[in-house]
């Protein structure tokens, strides 16, 4: 554990309870795209699963069960509770496109061809592309809630220090986990343009992102 | 196909 590591876990933690206490105090979850929000909670679910095989750390089995649960209580806020301020036609972004080939990718290039680690390598490759559709949404509409940025902020944050924490490891522990570190590289470019927007119109201005 | 690699990033 560094602390960038730490930092960047807290960010995704932060990024998680932000968008789960918009939607809950809202009583809303206009403007956020529900698919983002169902590919996390599969992203978690594959990813987790090895909370039944290995044991880490407490901190570790603790951050994995909160990860989860947010992440399906935020879809359960979306798809039930708060149904009817869903805009499902502005998240319009298919799917299947990002599912196929990422499940093919997990099939041809992983460290082990056993079944929890193709769904560890899955995980790890629906995580860099689980954000498009919420970003394809924001394009979409033309803008976002300011409170919609912080989330996509603090989840870009989150990246970035994961980037921090790799280049760490590898000065010190040798560590290169290179389906991580190619995945979280793509990952975060995405986020480039989001936070050039982010800084050059909602932190100076007020209120909602607008695109130009 | 029983190797199980530790993960310990989230």
């Amino acid at each position: 554990m560094n602390i960038f590591r730490l930092l960047g876990d807290m960010c995704h933690l932060v990024a998680i309870i932000i968008l789960f206490l918009k939607i809950w105090r809202s009583k809303s979850c206009a403007g956020i795209s529900g698919k983002s929000q169902v590919l996390f909670a599969l992203v978690f679910t594959t990813r987790y699963l090895d909370l039944f095989t290995s044991f880490i750390s407490v901190y570790n089995t603790v951050m994995k069960v909160v990860f989860l649960v947010l992440a399906y209580a935020t879809v359960y806020l979306i798809y039930l509770r708060f149904r009817s301020t869903y805009n499902s036609e502005s998240d319009s972004f298919r799917v299947e496109f990002l599912l196929v080939p990422v499940a093919g990718l997990s099939f041809l290039e992983n460290y082990a061809f056993a079944p929890l680690e193709i769904l560890w390598t899955f995980s790890i490759y629906l995580e860099s592309v689980a954000i498009l559709p919420q970003l394809f949404m924001i394009t979409k509409t033309g803008e976002a809630e300011s409170i919609t940025t912080h989330y996509l902020f603090f989840l870009g944050l989150y990246r970035a220090l994961y980037l921090a924490n790799w280049v760490w490891r590898y000065h010190t522990e040798g560590f290169f986990d290179q389906i991580a570190v190619v995945s979280g590289v793509v990952q975060t470019i995405f986020y480039c343009d989001f936070f050039y927007l982010y800084f050059t119109k909602v932190l100076r201005g007020s209120g909602k992102m607008t695109l130009p | 196909w029983r190797r199980i690699l530790k993960h310990d990033e989230l």
